[in-house]
Parts: structure tokens; C-alpha cells; sequence
């Protein structure tokens, strides 16, 4: 049996759009550590990781490991039947082939109950390293989002400059060129404000702003985004889910022909 | 100009 109730709907409404850009269908595995997610888009660039830790619940039971075969627009479908401030539990048997949502509203006056059904998806997962990075960059999530957004309507590719200087998004284009900078300021009193830059060495990597304008969608996920970097290796972009779990989102750089 | 990689060249199947 897995048995899971969070208090507030909106947080798995918030996780599923910043999965759902980017995935069609996901196992959602479910152990007595928590909820993880792991899924690549289907071009093979990029890589969701999801963990939601059991401590992040209210209630949390799963007598044993098992994965929800989930189409993740159909779920997207039936969390839109619930109102933020709903308390939803999810309930799987372990044999079973189907998952029930479950929203409660804060009044407890209304309970509605929707079951989807599972699928089988044959997912590879990748083993991903954790590895000390050159240059890691921590950033007001918004601010992110801003500059992506931004620098989208210049070109398709950003270049990422980090130097002592600070961080540097160009991107260009048949009409021109955008370039955005970034300076430590890591003494401004609100720590959600702050650009904390951490730097072994300069580097310059590029990528495609389509994909990291689908992991943006995790902006109200977190106040702050990290980017992490090493010279042609894939860049990592983490949003913290208060302290209980993170969304991380893994891009091939692009590289010179 | 810059091609795009796979991340399939960067990670191993576990």
C-alpha cells in the first residue's frame, strides 16, 4: 500500500507544471524515502529529476517500492479539479493498476475522489554523477526566468559567461544582440535577492533556450535557482522544494561543430 | 555553429 497526504494541493500543481513542458509520461517512484521522478524529454537533451522526501508530507506509508506509471497531462487534468488550499492524498495498492487522488477541502465540507488509471512505461534512467562544478550560480528564480524570457526574442542559443566579473547571458540573432549581466551581490540583506556566484575558473558554455525556458516553469516552485557548470558538461538547474525535495533540470550544452 | 548534444553522451543507463 503507498498512502501520501500533502496539505496544499497547489504544490503538486506547481511540481506538475514544471514537469509537464518537458514529459508526456513518468514513473513516479514511490519508496519508504519519499517520491522521485526521473524522465528525459523525448529528444534525448535534457533530464527532469524530482524528489519529494517523505518529511514533506503530512502522512506518508509505502509498505513497499513501486512505480506510478503516470501520463502526466492526464493527472495535470484531475489536480486542476482541486482548489489550492485542498489537502490531496494519493493512494495506490501494491498490486494495483490504479492511483486515487483524493481532495479535501481546508473547511472538510467537500471530498472529491478521482481514480486514473496507471500505465507501463519503459523508462531509462541514467545514472547522473554528483560532481563538484566549476561555477555555480544562485539567482532570484524570477530573475532567471526574466532573462530567458528576455533573451528569447533575440536568438535561439545562450551563451553563459561567468567570470570574476560576474555572470553574462548573450544571446544573438538575425536582428541583433541581447547580453545580460549579473553581478555578485551576495550583502543584500534578503537571501532570496541575492546572486551568489562561486567560480574555479572562467568559463563560457551555450545552450538552448527552448529548454530552459520549460525549466522556468519551476519558478514558483522556489525564490532561488542555482545553475551549475563545468566546460562541456551538462549544465544543472536546481529549484529547492522548501526543504523536503528539489526539482533539478540537467541540458547537453551545445557544442562547436 | 554550435550543435546540439545529447545528454545520452554525458550519462550512462543505469
Amino acid at each position: 500500500m503507498f498512502e501520501a497526504r500533502m496539505a496544499q494541493a497547489a504544490l503538486l500543481k506547481k511540481v506538475l507544471e514544471a514537469v509537464k513542458d518537458l514529459v508526456t509520461d513518468a514513473n513516479w517512484d514511490c519508496t519508504s524515502a519519499g517520491i522521485s521522478l526521473q524522465a528525459m524529454d523525448s529528444s534525448h537533451v535534457s533530464l527532469v529529476s524530482l524528489l519529494m522526501r517523505k518529511d514533506g508530507f503530512d502522512m506518508y506509508r509505502c509498505d513497499r517500492p513501486i512505480s506510478l506509471g503516470i501520463n502526466i497531462a492526464s493527472m495535470t487534468k484531475i489536480m486542476k479539479c482541486a482548489n489550492n488550499n485542498d489537502a490531496v492524498t494519493l493512494r495506490a495498492e501494491d498490486e494495483g493498476d490504479t492511483v486515487v487522488f483524493t481532495f479535501e477541502s481546508a473547511d472538510q465540507e467537500k471530498v472529491s475522489e478521482f481514480e486514473m488509471k496507471l500505465m507501463d512505461i519503459d523508462s531509462e534512467h541514467l545514472g547522473i554523477p554528483e560532481r563538484e562544478h566549476t561555477a555555480t550560480v544562485k539567482m532570484p528564480a524570477s530573475e532567471f526566468h526574466g532573462i530567458c524570457r528576455d533573451l528569447s526574442t533575440i536568438g535561439e542559443t545562450v551563451q553563459v559567461s561567468v567570470t570574476k566579473e560576474g555572470v553574462q547571458f548573450t544571446a544573438s540573432g538575425d536582428t541583433g544582440k541581447g547580453t545580460i549581466t549579473l553581478r555578485n551581490n551576495s550583502s543584500v540583506d534578503e537571501e532570496s535577492q541575492q546572486v551568489v556566484i562561486t567560480m574555479q575558473e572562467e568559463l563560457s558554455l551555450s545552450f538552448a533556450l527552448r529548454y530552459l525556458n520549460f525549466f522556468t516553469k519551476a519558478t514558483a516552485l522556489a525564490d532561488s535557482v542555482t545553475l551549475s557548470m563545468t566546460a562541456d558538461l551538462p549544465l544543472v538547474v536546481e529549484y529547492r522544494i522548501e526543504d523536503t525535495g528539489y526539482i533539478r533540470y540537467f541540458l547537453a550544452p551545445k557544442i562547436d561543430d | 555553429k554550435a550543435k546540439q548534444a545529447s545528454l545520452m553522451s554525458f550519462f550512462s543507463k543505469k
